[in-house]
């Protein structure tokens, strides 16, 4: 099964 | 700010309102600039539209605007094709003022949208060096996502020095679609070109790079950076004014 990954998992929050 | 072609501003709206329906416009001196992600925070998309791109451009402070791109979209299927554009918010106003003028100045047109309170979350991109670059004709990109998209639901890029690959299985089968880098250039718009450091195999849902193409009438060329485990940036540039860039999660096995 595939799977989306969040943004939040490379990028964090300013 | 007032465009002499207000085309250029349709056509970022309308790369941009399937993936983000509204968004925060931070507008300041330097020009206006955008971040938002999609509902499910797998995809964002950044503009910027810098000052000295517009006929004319003044911000006496700065502002962040929530706009329903949606109903903005709505408003700018109104325009003409020639027709200049002016966009002002006034000291202390709840809504944007979308003003056009045709080309020989016997048509003026005004709209008032209100604007929204919006919450929203400003994620850092840092600067990447991406293992791979390739640029190619966004019309070229705009069809491979939908031939890619009968076959499946995710399609896998995966480069090497000779070109990019495309493919996508499904129900149905499977299929690719294979460029290759172009070796004699005469036309820049049309070339194939891949900067590569290492070859990257990665996988992508298919139904947003399809959404990123929205944004193909911006520009001849799209650019496409990856790196192994890092999201896609997907850009179209918006000529001497800035850029639309579209980041995506790839998608990884459980």
């Amino acid at each position: 099964k595939r799977h989306q990954n969040q943004l939040r998992l490379y990028y964090s929050s300013d | 700010a007032r465009l002499l072609h207000g085309s250029i501003f349709a056509k970022v709206i309308e790369g941009l309102r399937e993936l983000v329906n509204e968004a925060t416009w931070e507008c300041s001196g330097n020009g206006i600039t955008l971040q938002a992600m999609d509902s499910s925070h797998v995809a964002l998309v950044s503009l910027v539209m810098r000052s000295e791109g517009f006929e004319s451009y003044r911000c006496d402070r700065n502002m962040s605007l929530g706009i329903s791109l949606v109903s903005m979209s709505k408003v700018l299927k109104t325009m003409g094709k020639d027709d200049s554009l002016t966009i002002r918010v006034n000291d202390d106003s709840d809504s944007i003022i979308i003003a056009m003028e045709s080309q020989n100045q016997d048509k003026f047109a005004d709209y008032e949208l209100r604007l929204m309170d919006l919450d929203s979350e400003h994620l850092g991109i840092p600067d990447t060096d991406y293992s791979c670059a390739i640029k190619m004709p966004s019309s070229e990109f705009s069809r491979i996502c939908r031939d890619m998209s009968i076959m499946g639901d995710s399609v896998l890029i995966c480069t090497t020095k000779e070109g990019v690959k495309f493919s996508a299985k499904g129900d149905l089968g499977q299929g690719s679609i294979r460029l290759v880098q172009t070796t004699n250039i005469e036309k820049e718009e049309e070339a194939v070109i891949i900067e590569m450091k290492e070859a990257v195999a990665l996988t992508f849902a298919v139904r947003y790079l399809s959404m990123f193409c929205k944004a193909a009438p911006l520009s001849p060329q799209v650019g496409l950076s990856l790196s192994e485990d890092t999201p896609l940036m997907c850009e179209f540039k918006i000529a001497e004014m800035g850029h639309v860039r579209f980041y995506l999660a790839p998608k990884i096995e459980d």
